[in-house]
């Protein structure tokens, strides 16, 4: 309902609304309506559309991996980690690559089941251990086998944890170091998982992870439902996260590579 | 932050010799900015400060000795009556009394099952929980674990249709003289007609006592929508806000109370068994307001 109007008040607040009500934040759709108000007198939508892409990582384009590379898989409770760390499995295992996948929530209920039947579905290795409460004994074997069967790839599976808990952030940080101090011949990254339907608090999320590992990348999940995640905004302009891929579904082929203009035109559509 | 947020527009507020129109409309735009960080949706943020400018530039503000005080007091009594001023507990009149678990995908429904059921229990009722979500893997040994935990008992047929499956676990509560029954449903979209039709039809033919709309308590401006979407398709009792032991500062609350009309009957405050709170309005309305 916005194409091809001018900029006038009515443009401006529908807009505002439209921004607002897919999680942009108001200081991010703020000062998206300032530069809005300031530059645009013909052509609307159009110079909006390429405003917002502007403000969003590139496309994303993931490759196989040159050296043996470790995805580390974090974010708050239910946000879609293991099913994610599923659908991350069958797309490099897709391109060929050998992978391993380590179920290390060894906390809640039935979570290593859960990925071990995803790990069947795929078809790839897996690393569990259940009879530990210990992540970090999990992550070490894992990565011990990871090593020996030469995997491309190694996915690790964590517990979902709210960052307000300093002591499952501190497992979180224990996991990363010793990932870097036993296994520094492996590429470490770690991404966090964020449920598109979440307001503001993924910000402080993304900050507070982020002071415990260091996070390369997010994956914006349940965009299949009526959330438009405009948190991805804030989360590349204020601290610098990319979103490199995104969840529409709950099956292993429901995983897309980010693009920003997509993305823009699902958001304004 | 936006605690400091309201607590400085307050401090400034309460700092006012007298309201005026013109400083009555500047704190409104400050409101109105601190309940969209806090996740109120952004037409219920509207119109809950055009209420509260109403009722500010009433003559009992502007007459008060402490007038900033007084708008203040306006701001939270407001957020307090949206919220539903009283609290209601779970209504189980019939035997077996079902409750019937629903939302969307990871909001904490197998885990409230086993909190619901854990808090039944100790209040000397005997529960039997249904595991009725099919389709995610390892659904059905979830709620077996947590029944283990609760040390409530768990009907399940592994796979199979929902449907059917609360009917027999239904059947199974009667001849075991169950007090509750407690249905466990697979997370769904409201996009998703075909899912929101099962949830209808287990609703429609088992008539629970109460249907509980389980949200995440981070969820952000979608609130609006997917409550809208669950108080359309079923006649929901009450709301479960989860995970609110985090630091988000809840204005699904408002949303979802707002749009169903329903009221929030508990929250989830942690992973654990125990983490059920009775919800308080007065506590969340501090807490959205910081
Ligand atoms: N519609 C939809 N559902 C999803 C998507 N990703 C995950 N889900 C569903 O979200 C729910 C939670 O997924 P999980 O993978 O268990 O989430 P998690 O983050 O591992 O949860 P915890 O380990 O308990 O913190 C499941 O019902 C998934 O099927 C998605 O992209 N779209
Ligand atoms: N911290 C915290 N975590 C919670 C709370 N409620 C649920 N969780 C966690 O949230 C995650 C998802 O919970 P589930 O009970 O599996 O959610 P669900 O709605 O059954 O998920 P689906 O069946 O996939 O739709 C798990 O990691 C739970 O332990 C809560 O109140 N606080
Ligand atoms: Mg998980
Ligand atoms: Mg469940």
């Amino acid at each position: 309902k916005l194409a091809g109007k001018r900029v006038t008040p009515e443009s401006l607040e529908t807009l505002e609304e439209q921004l607002l009500s897919a999680d942009l934040g108001y200081i991010t759709v703020e000062s998206i309506l300032d530069v809005v108000e300031r530059h645009s007198k013909s052509d609307f939508i159009q110079k909006v559309n390429e405003h917002l892409v502007n403000l969003l990582p590139g496309k994303f384009n993931p490759t196989p991996f040159e050296n043996p590379t470790i995805l580390l898989v974090v974010g708050v409770n239910g946000t879609g980690k293991t099913t994610t760390a599923a659908k991350l499995a069958h797309l490099y295992k897709k391109m060929g690559q050998t992978v391993t996948l380590i179920a290390a929530d060894t906390y809640r209920a039935a979570a290593v089941d859960q990925l071990k039947i995803w790990g069947n579905r795929v078809g790839c290795n897996l690393v569990c251990n259940e009879k530990t409460a210990e992540p970090t004994s999990v992550l070490f074997d894992g990565l011990e086998s990871a090593r020996a069967n030469k995997s491309d790839v190694v996915i690790v599976d964590t517990a979902g944890r709210l960052h307000t808990y300093s002591n499952l952030m501190a497992e979180l940080a224990k996991m990363y170091r010793v990932v870097e101090n036993r296994f520094p011949e492996f590429t470490l990254r770690s991404l966090i998982v964020m449920d598109a339907s979440l307001g503001q608090n993924s910000i402080i999320q993304a900050k507070e992870f982020g002071k415990h590992v260091k996070l390369d990348g997010a994956i914006l999940t349940k965009l299949d439902g009526t959330a438009r995640g405009g948190i991805v905004f804030p989360l590349f302009q204020e601290l610098g996260i990319p979103v490199e891929f995104i969840g529409i579904g709950e099956d292993l082929y429901d995983l897309e590579h980010f693009d920003p203009n997509a993305y823009v035109d699902g958001l304004l559509g | 932050q936006i605690t400091e947020r309201f607590e400085s527009i307050f401090r400034s507020v309460r700092g006012l010799g007298k309201i005026t129109d013109k400083n009555i409309n500047d704190t409104a735009r400050e409101i109105r900015r601190a309940l969209l960080d806090a996740d109120v949706n952004f037409s219920v943020a509207k119109s809950f400060v055009k209420t509260v400018q109403e009722k500010a530039q009433g003559t009992k503000v502007l007459k008060s000795i402490k007038p900033g005080q007084q708008f203040v007091k306006i701001v939270q009594d407001e957020m307090v009556a949206l919220l539903g001023e009283k609290v209601e507990d779970l209504e189980l009149t019939s035997k077996p009394s079902i409750i019937l678990l629903a939302g969307l995908q990871g909001a904490g429904k197998t885990t409230s099952a086993g909190k619901l059921a854990n808090r039944l229990k100790k209040s000397g009722k005997s529960v039997l929980m249904v595991a009725a979500d099919v389709y995610r893997p390892a659904a059905v040994q979830q709620l077996i674990m947590v029944g283990k935990q609760a040390e409530v008992p768990v009907y399940e047929e592994g796979t199979g249709d929902p449907l059917a499956i609360c009917k027999r676990g239904i059947e199974k509560a009667r001849s075991l003289k169950n007090d509750v029954v407690i249905l466990d449903t697979a997370g769904r979209l409201h996009l998703d007609g075909e899912m929101m039709t099962e949830i209808q039809s287990i609703s429609d033919a088992v008539n629970p006592d109460e249907i509980l709309f389980v949200a995440d308590g981070m969820t952000g401006q979608d609130a609006v929508k997917s409550a809208q979407a669950f108080h359309e398709a079923l006649p929901l009792t009450g709301v479960i806000l989860t995970k609110m032991d985090g630091d988000a500062r809840g204005g699904a609350a408002v949303s979802i109370r707002e749009v169903t009309g329903k009221p929030i009957k508990f929250i989830g405050t942690s992973e654990k068994l125990d983490g059920l709170d009775v919800f308080d309005p007065k506590r969340i309305a501090d807490r959205i307001l910081g």
